[in-house]
């Protein structure tokens, strides 16, 4: 069986948000060593990858791994009847096929404890083998400064050039009507104050789909820093990394013809 | 004109 207690209900809410619009149906692995999440949208264009450390819950049983099918939309509308600073408790048995809720709140008239339960489905999903790369650029930078690039990109056109060279990242998007690019250099000061980093063992240039990237740009709630890794012709890394665990996407580059 | 490539052909089963 699970047992999963979260501190605040709103670190699930901010996952759910993150993931929901790329995929709709997801097991989640329950093991020892917390819950994970992996998943490819339909186009299989973008793969997601939540963990959540058992380590990050305020107390975690599972006694055996147990994979607990979720219908994304019918949690999402679970969660919704949580408040943020709700104590949330996660709980399964070994036959799975339920997952309990329950919100625990301390007002300041009454204790308020709500119960939920929704079905769970079995899901034949293929898991996909993740290569360990060495990527020859990564960037990081503050979440709301990536979010605000991409999304700013996207009113232009369907696609980000990324270019990582000594002058810093360049995001380029040339659109039918109006193009624009937009520069980050390394700035001394700002990395001292570990505001953002680049690092580079060569050049890279990829393209890809801004519709994906303002997609994952909504996990900016989860932390203030992203984390872009690339190489050339392979998928880029969009790392976003908080106290519980961390959310990643990976995400095909476009190609010329 | 750009092609969007899919997961499958960096990514194998595992």
């Amino acid at each position: 069986m699970l047992e999963a207690k979260l501190s605040e209900a709103a670190l699930l809410k901010r996952l759910l948000d993150a993931v929901k619009e790329l995929v709709s149906d997801a097991n989640f692995e329950c093991n020892e060593e917390g819950i994970q999440l992996q998943a490819m949208d339909n186009s299989h264009v973008a793969l997601v990858s939540v963990k959540l450390y058992a380590s990050g819950f305020k107390r975690y049983r599972c006694d055996r791994p147990l994979p607990l099918g979720v219908n994304l939309g019918s949690l999402t509308k679970v969660l919704k009847c949580a408040k943020d600073d709700d104590i949330c408790t996660l709980k399964a048995g070994d036959d799975a096929d339920i997952l309990s809720l329950t919100y625990e709140a301390k007002s300041a008239y009454a204790d308020r404890i709500a119960e939920y339960e929704m079905k769970l489905m079995d899901i034949d999903a293929d898991q996909l083998g993740i290569p360990d790369t060495d990527y020859d650029a990564s960037v990081t930078m503050p979440s709301s400064e990536f979010l605000r690039i991409v999304r700013d990109l996207s009113l232009l056109g369907e696609s980000v050039r990324i270019e990582v060279s000594k002058e810093g990242i360049r995001f380029v998007s040339d659109g039918e009507a109006a193009n624009g690019n937009i520069l980050i250099k390394q700035n001394a000061e700002a990395s001292g104050k570990k505001k953002g980093s680049i690092e580079m063992n060569s050049a890279v240039t990829l393209t890809f789909s801004l519709k994906y990237l303002v997609n994952f740009s909504k996990s900016s709630s989860l932390s203030k820093k992203v984390q872009l890794m690339m190489s050339n012709d392979v998928p880029l890394l969009v790392s976003y990394a908080f106290n519980q665990g961390h959310i990643r996407y990976y995400l095909a580059p476009k190609i010329g013809d | 004109m750009v092609r969007q490539q899919t997961l499958g052909k960096f990514f194998g089963k595992g």
